[in-house]
């Protein structure tokens, strides 16, 4: 492909593919977009990071998609959010505005090693592809694997488990690498953790009953994150806390970026209900997108207008 | 390459706590190769279960037997993933 004009949203990608979208996006604009390496898969590969800045020393909003690795149309979305942002800037006033005040980061492809699996061997692996001592089975689930609540209940210590949640917190290099760039940076205002298939948009906690200091904002922005979602196509969410809409999940990645501060922390389950589950057809990946990307707003204005 | 001949996807529906307790039972059955999408967890939510063909006739007997609601999602899986490579080739020699 020559641009990212070229690049078809409406399609399922490879690696590689989404890849060479990355590096395309970084060159057709220089000073907009930059990719960062923020570290390396058990496997070996990349874990890029897009930075989309207009300045120096800005707080930042982070995002990314397909932690877990047949979730397909999370990856999609992601791709179209990076070109939506790029295409939106200077033009769509309100997200001017968002990027003229922070950074966005965006890791499109969260879990490398799991989704080139995905696409040459086993369409339906959700985990990571680090062997795990003692045993036949393979993986980690990298939303088992934080340092919040971690090892407690609502995780598996089974590691042929799809929740394994691995040895230690953070002994998967693909949780790691976010978790030393969260650190580092210091100033991330905003952690937007997206997975798929059973529409919802959730906030901590998923270990404990107990409910987060600043339930009741949250629960608010939610309901406005949602229903900004659902003016497009209708699509109907359920949101509350992880714990009391879905289930006990233990080491989950927003329970941990809000215990570090970190207020606007979300997670979203994207498409599809009832049907077709991790096989979401492709001509599903830019509505998807694109009532995903109005929850995204939602959330990134009210940060904006609301810092801490 | 693992393929998913035959597998299907069982949408369930609890009605009370005794079956999501019972789905729960279920889970633990290793030998089964079960795939939780969506874990059984309140009569609120349904529960999405990929089923390997070998282990059907079982699932089904354990659901008919508790009367336990289900209907399938995904007749057969392999079916749909084949459909979506067909999509994904088609669409790059358009390209």
């Amino acid at each position: 492909l020559r641009s990212t004009e070229d690049y078809n949203y409406a399609n399922y990608h490879t690696l590689n593919e989404i890849n060479s979208f990355i590096d395309m996006l970084v060159q057709e604009n220089p000073g907009f977009v930059s990719k960062i390496v923020i570290g390396k898969s058990y496997e070996g590969r990349p874990l890029n990071v897009l930075k989309f800045s207009t300045g120096a020393n800005r707080p930042g909003l982070w995002i990314d998609t397909g932690i877990h690795s047949r979730e397909w149309v999370t990856q999609a979305s992601g791709t179209w959010f990076a070109k939506k942002i790029v295409t939106d800037y200077r033009r769509d006033a309100e997200l001017t505005d968002i990027l003229n005040k922070y950074d966005i980061f965006l890791e499109i492809v969260t879990n490398p090693d799991g989704f080139q699996f995905t696409h040459t061997t086993n369409r339906m692996w959700r985990k990571t592809r680090k062997p795990n001592s003692g045993s036949s089975c393979i993986g980690v689930d990298p939303n088992r694997n934080w340092d919040a609540g971690f090892g407690g209940a609502g995780a598996s210590s089974t590691p042929c488990s799809e929740t394994y949640r691995g040895p230690s917190a953070n002994s998967e290099p693909e949780v790691k690498a976010i978790v030393d760039f969260v650190k580092s940076h210091g100033k991330i205002k905003a952690f937007v953790s997206i997975h798929s298939y059973s529409q919802m948009l959730l906030y901590p906690y998923g270990y404990t009953q107990t409910p987060c200091k600043d339930q009741a904002e949250l629960h608010e922005l939610a309901r406005k994150a949602v229903t900004a979602l659902s003016s497009l196509y209708n699509t109907q969410y359920r949101f509350g806390s992880i714990i009391n809409t879905i289930y006990q999940a233990s080491g989950g990645t927003i329970d941990w970026t809000y215990n570090q501060g970190i207020k606007y922390s979300y997670t979203f389950e994207l498409r599809d209900t009832g049907r077709y589950g991790f096989i979401l057809p492709a001509n599903q990946i830019i509505p998807t997108a694109q009532e995903t990307w109005l929850a995204l707003m939602a959330i990134m204005k009210h940060t904006k207008d609301n810092p801490y | 390459k693992e393929t998913f001949e035959g597998h299907q996807v069982l949408r369930i529906t609890a009605l009370n706590e005794a079956q999501i307790n019972l789905l729960k039972e279920l889970s633990e059955n290793e030998h089964l190769g079960l795939d939780f999408w969506m874990d059984p967890v309140d009569v609120s939510l349904p529960v999405d279960v990929r089923v390997p063909f070998n282990s059907l006739q079982d699932v089904r007997a354990f659901l008919g037997y508790h009367e336990i609601h289900y209907e399938i999602m995904i007749q057969d899986l392999q079916d749909l993933i084949n459909e979506e490579q067909r999509e994904i080739l088609q669409s790059k020699a358009l390209q």
